[in-house]
């Protein structure tokens, strides 16, 4: 089928339209650019684009979460490397469009990253989705 | 394949595993269900269980943006249902696999009803995606 010949990098979204943050933002700062572009979580990068983790607003709001209320100052006073997941998984852009299907079981999306961990892309489960609609009327 | 044998409700997490909150509940409230579940939206319902909306950290945070901070304050002064999401697709549990596949490639999930509108479930794309992956190994 179709999907067979592609590859991650023909399904990516590309790194100048993914929306990211810096390590040394404050998690004020992060939370800003996640509400302000809609996004629940996006990628970390340093400042050569290397790719650190990903950041999200349940992340950043477990940080906040006090005994007997939130404790939203605390965002002001923390940075995206402290709290960030670094522990993620990544694709490369020549793997198969199966193994970004597999990848995508567990996570909403997937960096993608060149051989020097520079940042590339991201591989969302909607470009999947739309994908494997297209192998079910053929 | 297998997948064409298969309804939403065959794949759908069952109301009674699913978090949601109630139409009436402060913003606040809302927002420690979120974050206490980890989950970034969940279902909103009324008191007899008929589904209302969905409500999502996204929405809860755009309520706090004001010009020059957050204004957390706002989230005891608002409820669910001045902000959710109440014009959301919907599924029934005799949907197909396909119409599932088709309704989760804009959405994380959408809600299942009966003919009544009463809660019946989530269909999420984890549980599309595992079992697209399988029709890959025939
Ligand atoms: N501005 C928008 N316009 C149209 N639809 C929108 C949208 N924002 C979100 N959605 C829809 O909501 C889904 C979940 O978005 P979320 O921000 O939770 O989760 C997103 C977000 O965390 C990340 N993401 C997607 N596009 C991104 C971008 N350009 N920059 C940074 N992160 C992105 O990947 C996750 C999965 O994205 P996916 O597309 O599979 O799934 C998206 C998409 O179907
Ligand atoms: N406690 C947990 N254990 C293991 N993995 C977890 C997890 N919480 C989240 N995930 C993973 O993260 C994905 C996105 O979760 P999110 O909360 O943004 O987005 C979720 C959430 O908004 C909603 N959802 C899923 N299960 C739910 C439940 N039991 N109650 C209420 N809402 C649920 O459906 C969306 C899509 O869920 P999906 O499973 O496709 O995708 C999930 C799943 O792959």
């Amino acid at each position: 089928n179709e999907s067979s010949q592609l590859s991650v990098k023909d399904l990516m979204i590309p790194s100048e339209k993914v929306a990211h943050v810096q390590i040394n933002n404050p998690l004020e700062h992060a939370l800003l650019v996640l509400v302000k572009t809609g996004y629940s979580a996006v990628p970390v990068v340093d400042a050569s684009y290397k790719l650190e983790g990903i950041i999200g607003k349940s992340i950043i709001l477990n940080e906040t979460l006090g005994l007997e209320r939130f404790e939203f100052e605390r965002l002001s006073e923390m940075k995206v490397k402290e709290v960030m997941n670094a522990d993620i998984p990544v694709l490369s852009g020549n793997d198969s469009y199966i193994e970004g299907l597999k990848a995508v079981i567990d996570y909403p999306f997937i960096c993608v990253v060149d051989e020097n961990h520079h940042f590339d892309g991201i591989l969302t489960r909607r470009a999947i989705l739309k994908q494997a609609r297209k192998d079910y009327y053929l």
